[in-house]
């Protein structure tokens, strides 16, 4: 059976946040190292993997590998339901049809259980090669949010150019053109590897849906490679991640 | 003009 409590819903809240706009059902896999989930959008342009290890839980079991097929919007209703500071313990049966999500308040007065049907789920499960990526950036998550967001008003596409001298995000459209070039800071908030420069480019509306992980993490990292998706990660506390992967576009 | 490619095409089904 599995059984994981976390501290604070909070962080379930953000981890549901993140994954409800870009998938809406989506396997979670338990064993006794974590959870997995990973998945592609519906249109198959871009694919999520989250991972919580152990260590992000305050008490963690799980004797038999379990998949819980999962309706993110269920879920989402669920843990909008209860407070951010209150702990959540996840248990399934070995064969489980539901999972149970039980809430309890800080003082323990309160509790709350909730019990959502299990999917079964048939869904595709891609091997993500190591990748020697050209380019790895790290910058605030906040500044590449507000990155996104002012590209999309642009165009549809966000051309990323990476080189030892900065990375520039650049978008052109019927009402201009945009273009945000940001450098290697000497207090380390932003820093850029550059082993080969590269120029790709990216549907700006997925790069918006992966900031929606934001709250997960103060910065963010996102590395290129030619011819291979873009990786956008936020790290979860010590013991976890959420990975998109952003199929480019090619010129015709 | 450009064209959007696929995810699964650069990571095969396991």
């Amino acid at each position: 059976m599995l059984e994981a409590r976390l501290g604070e819903t909070q962080l379930l809240k953000k981890i549901v946040d993140a994954l409800k706009e870009i998938i809406s059902l989506s396997t979670l896999d338990c064993s006794e190292t974590g959870m997995q989930l990973q998945s592609m959008d519906n249109s198959h342009v871009s694919l999520v993997s989250l991972s919580l290890q152990t260590g992000c839980f305050e008490k963690y079991r799980c004797d038999r590998n379990v998949s819980l097929g999962l309706d993110l919007k269920s879920l989402s209703k669920v843990v909008k339901s209860a407070s951010g500071d209150d702990s959540v313990t996840l248990s399934a049966a070995d064969k489980a049809d539901k999972l149970l999500l039980s809430f309890e308040s800080d003082n323990k007065s309160r509790t709350a259980d909730y019990e959502l049907k299990l999917l079964n789920l048939d869904q595709d499960h891609l091997g993500i090669p190591d990748t020697n990526y050209a380019c790895t950036v790290q910058m605030p998550s906040s500044e590449f949010a507000r990155i996104c967001r002012d590209m999309s008003m642009f165009s549809e596409t966000v051309v990323i150019s990476c080189t030892k001298q900065g990375i520039k995000f650049s978008a052109n459209g019927d009402l201009g053109s945009a273009n945000i070039k940001l450098a290697e800071t000497s207090k380390g908030d932003i820093t850029i590897d550059v082993e080969e420069p590269i120029t790709q480019s990216f549907a700006g509306r997925y790069l918006n849906t992966f900031t929606r992980a934001t709250p997960l993490s103060d910065r963010v990292k996102i590395c290129l490679a030619p011819e291979v998706p873009l990786l956008v990660e936020y790290s979860i506390e010590d013991y976890g991640y959420i990975r998109y992967y952003l199929a480019p576009k090619v010129d015709d | 003009n450009s064209t959007q490619t696929s995810i699964a095409s650069y990571f095969k089904k396991v």
